[in-house]
């Protein structure tokens, strides 16, 4: 699965992710990638995107639990994937997420996760596992 | 407030003993679609155009599971899927089911801009590709020869895989945790 977020400079958020699914899946099998809210959402405060284990993703809601939390809890961004991250099963979920304050949060429970995230300020980072 | 990307290639039980010929192209793709998107939000481009743009260049590389490197289905077929939003809007548009749309992102975000609806799945997906013109492909255009293997071996071993859980040549495929009994996980 990819997955890209991205905020502009005007504070705008938008998300996109694409995927093949699963090896081995079921012809007709539906993952979380195009299920809006488990593996893709945006609102006027973050964008998510989520890759791993499309049926844990569906069942907690992964992408729009973030947005959640940061709306209903005003959590800021990382604590909120990180809290969402560590309520799905492990080995399960991975997520990058952006939010209209330019915060990146890149999260996973998974042994790693291809990433990789700028901002404005110039800071880069890419990585594979978690260091 | 200053712009920010952040993309993913996948999650999964990546080994730490990934050899470089698997490590080097993913890691190269990450930079090249880094320096994509950085350069576009600072030229002023919308966050919008941006996550396409990006998606639509990790779909195009076949050591990605997306488009071009698509993993396959027991019958051995590629199902595409994809999914494109805007936080101010909440606008949004998905596809599944795809077989021969080149990016499977644009016709999401096709079907976010030109339908009155969120979600077009398999024949009709592929109907309004046709409408709209995007780029098709054959469907082999997909299948790359590692996802062949990989689907042999996901089929020996009878378990459904998430990205990378491949097997490194000679070692033998890496098993999940069993799933407890009412988890329909390995079934899809």
């Amino acid at each position: 699965t990819v997955g890209c977020v991205a905020v502009d400079a005007a504070g705008n958020l938008a998300t996109a992710t694409s995927t093949g699914g699963l090896v081995n899946k079921m012809a007709g099998r539906i993952g979380d990638t195009p299920v809006v809210g488990a593996g893709t959402y945006a609102n006027a405060l973050c964008a998510v995107s989520a890759t791993g284990k499309g049926e844990a993703i569906i069942r907690h809601t992964v992408a729009r639990d973030v947005a959640a939390l940061m709306e209903h809890a005003g959590m800021p961004l990382r604590d909120a994937a990180a809290r969402v991250v560590a309520a799905t099963p492990r080995g399960a979920v991975g997520l990058v997420a952006v939010s209209r304050a330019g915060e990146v949060s890149m999260a996973h429970n998974t042994t790693g996760m291809f990433r990789a995230c700028a901002t404005e300020d110039g800071h880069e980072e890419i990585g594979i596992w978690t260091d | 407030m200053g712009w920010a990307l952040a993309l993913h290639g996948g999650a999964g039980d990546i080994p730490r003993t990934l050899p470089p010929e698997s490590r080097e192209p993913r890691l190269a793709t990450l930079r090249r679609c880094l320096d994509l998107g950085s350069a576009a939000l600072r030229d002023g481009r919308a966050a919008l155009d941006v996550v396409e743009l990006v998606v639509r260049e990790l779909e195009d590389c076949p050591h990605f599971n997306a488009g071009r490197g698509s993993v396959l289905t027991a019958e051995g077929t590629v199902e595409m899927e994809a999914c494109v939003m805007e936080g101010a809007t909440l606008r949004c548009g998905a596809v599944s089911g795809l077989s021969t749309v080149a990016n499977a992102v644009s016709l999401a975000r096709l079907v976010m801009e030109k339908t009155p609806h969120i979600y077009l799945a398999f024949d009709g997906a592929e109907a309004f590709a046709r409408d709209q013109g995007v780029e098709t492909r054959d469907p082999s255009h997909f299948i790359t020869e590692n996802n062949i293997e990989r689907l042999r071996q996901a089929k020996a071993a009878n378990r459904v895989q998430i990205d990378y859980t491949q097997p490194l040549k000679g070692q033998q495929a890496p098993q999940d945790p069993p799933a407890p009994v009412d988890d329909n996980c390995q079934t899809g």
